[in-house]
């Protein structure tokens, strides 16, 4: 039986709601950075044949992440870090998207159209 | 290359949609609709109440900027400019997914959608737990009217939530956010003046307090000098607010305080009305015995109304009545006309600097506590009118010189018209 305490519902856990993935690792992280604007023109996975520059773009994306967020500066994925990319938040993009690269894969069949209007 | 080609010359070609500092200006019509969809209500909240939010969201950004809002459930979809909806998942045609609960609860884009993650626990103001609807709102329709996240405490516009304070509202840094898109809100006034009232403190004193309102036709503004905006919820019908006065509004509010009198009237077209401070409503009945609304005529013998406006100069006890380009001063104490009067607007009130002078046909009258100073108010700008210690300092200044003009909104900011249909939220 759905139980129901409060006259607003607010008690009742939606147990049939979906969950969004909670942040734990660096990977998802790097997909939220990507996701948000912090990360330009590359995906996570990018094209690998420069890991060096991916992890200098990751790390500084991260202190771009931390510095409007007003936590400390580290550059590391730390529990700050963490917590305050799982709280709920909009999805609008916080920074500006290069909405060409956004819409037109690097790689991906030829003619892009997703960016014709 | 030639479609990389192609790709460069668009982006400089048409306006950057991204996110600028600043964002951009998306609408240029200053009366927008917006609709919930139906396919899109929440299945968390009455559907009534989910439009209640919308409507207050909607006025409170239509409170600090001259946009209006409307929420039309009839036009084609077409037509309407702001589209809300609720869905999960894969949701309204939207190629962005919601992620469950946590994290995202809501986007827009910037051509005027909204959509909000009904796997989040979203509640009605004030409810003091799960995810306020109307903070939310608020935050997404900035999105469609072109602003950016802003990381400013206190912004609307940061982009993860902050639980529900009580009494959100649009801050200062976000007025001037909107503002800077669409400009401040502009307009003509039926009058303003400051109205004193006397109250006793818990321990029996008598204290004097003031506010200062802004009247416009049938709404009013509650002006908080000291926060230099409106009150909060402004504006509200004249009915709401002043009882018995005309429901379409006043031309003049004249308050004559004196070491013998204190008494505040109002006028309107060739009537007045005495109004009781106390109560909070006209006299029907003052304790003279007068019953009102009463002819200008008969009160004020020598004035004839209607008036453009006037105020209550406690210098030398003489009501101004202002009408066309002439003004009447009436002696309070004596009770009739001053000798001399009616004079030219010009003489009265010569302009300090040449040319720079409303000529007649003014709104408002105004004495402020707050400055000292009577300021003289037609359409968007407002004259200064020199004060006595201006004079001190400055002598070639003419007594009640008009000091040059200003624009209202630059003074009183936030004075801003809602749609009619808002009004009563």
């Amino acid at each position: 039986e759905k139980l129901y305490h409060r006259r607003d519902r607010s008690d009742v856990q939606h147990f049939d709601s979906h969950q969004a993935q909670i942040i734990t690792d660096e990977h998802a992280a790097e997909l939220f950075l990507s996701r948000y604007g912090f990360i330009k023109n590359s995906g996570p996975d990018g094209d690998g044949d420069d890991p060096e520059g991916a992890s200098q773009a990751f790390i500084s994306a991260l202190e771009e992440f931390q510095r409007v967020s007003g936590l400390p500066v580290t550059g590391q994925f730390d529990e700050a870090t963490k917590e305050a990319m799982n709280k709920p938040r909009c999805g609008v993009p916080d920074k500006e998207m290069d909405w060409n690269a956004a819409t037109e894969p690097e790689s991906g069949p030829s003619g892009g159209s997703t960016s014709a209007r | 290359r030639r479609k990389r080609h192609l790709a460069g010359l668009m982006s400089k070609t048409r306006p950057r949609r991204g996110l600028s500092e600043h964002g951009y200006m998306a609408f240029s019509k200053k009366l927008l609709k917006w609709r919930l969809i139906g396919e899109g209500y929440s299945s968390q909240l009455a559907v009534e109440e989910q439009r209640y939010i919308f409507r207050l969201a909607f006025r409170m950004w239509s409170e600090v900027s001259p946009l209006e809002f409307v929420e039309d459930t009839r036009s084609p979809l077409e037509d309407v400019e702001i589209r809300l909806g609720f869905g999960t998942g894969k949701h309204l045609g939207c190629n962005q997914r919601f992620d469950g609960t946590g994290q995202e609860f809501a986007h827009a884009w910037f051509l005027g959608d909204i959509h909000f993650d009904d796997d989040e626990h979203f509640t009605a103001p004030n409810a003091g737990s799960g995810i306020s609807l109307l903070k939310v709102a608020v935050h997404e329709i900035g999105h469609v009217l072109g602003l950016p996240h802003i990381y400013r405490e206190g912004s609307i516009m940061q982009p993860s939530y902050l639980p529900q304070e009580s009494g959100f509202e649009v801050g200062w840094m976000d007025r001037k956010a909107i503002q800077r898109l669409y400009g401040g809100c502009k307009g003509r006034f039926s009058t303003v003046f400051d109205w004193i009232r006397k109250e006793r403190t818990p321990y029996g004193e008598v204290v004097i307090r003031f506010n200062t309102y802004f009247m416009r036709d049938s709404w009013y503004w509650l002006y908080e000098n000291r926060n230099n905006r409106t009150r909060y919820g402004d504006p509200v019908t004249l009915q709401a607010g002043w009882h018995g006065l005309p429901r379409e509004g006043v031309d003049a509010h004249v308050h004559v305080w004196s070491r013998t009198k204190d008494i505040v009237y109002f006028f309107k077209g060739t009537q007045f009305w005495r109004y009781d401070s106390e109560k909070d409503r006209v006299f029907g009945q003052d304790p003279e015995g007068h019953r009102y609304p009463r002819p200008i005529s008969e009160g004020f013998p020598g004035v004839i109304g209607p008036v453009d406006t006037a105020f209550y100069d406690r210098r030398d006890s003489h009501i101004y009545f202002f009408k066309n380009s002439l003004v009447f001063a009436f002696n309070a104490e004596a009770n009739r006309l001053a000798r001399g009067f009616p004079k030219n607007i010009r003489d009265l009130f010569p302009a300090v600097e040449r040319g720079d002078h409303p000529n007649g046909n003014i709104d408002a009258a105004y004495f402020s506590y707050t400055h000292s100073t009577v300021f003289l108010l037609k359409g968007t700008r407002f004259w200064r009118v020199v004060n006595s210690r201006q004079r001190r300092r400055r002598l070639s200044l003419p007594r009640n010189g008009l000091l040059p003009h200003k624009e209202v909104e630059e003074q009183w900011f936030d004075i801003c018209n809602v749609h009619p249909t808002a009004l009563k939220l």
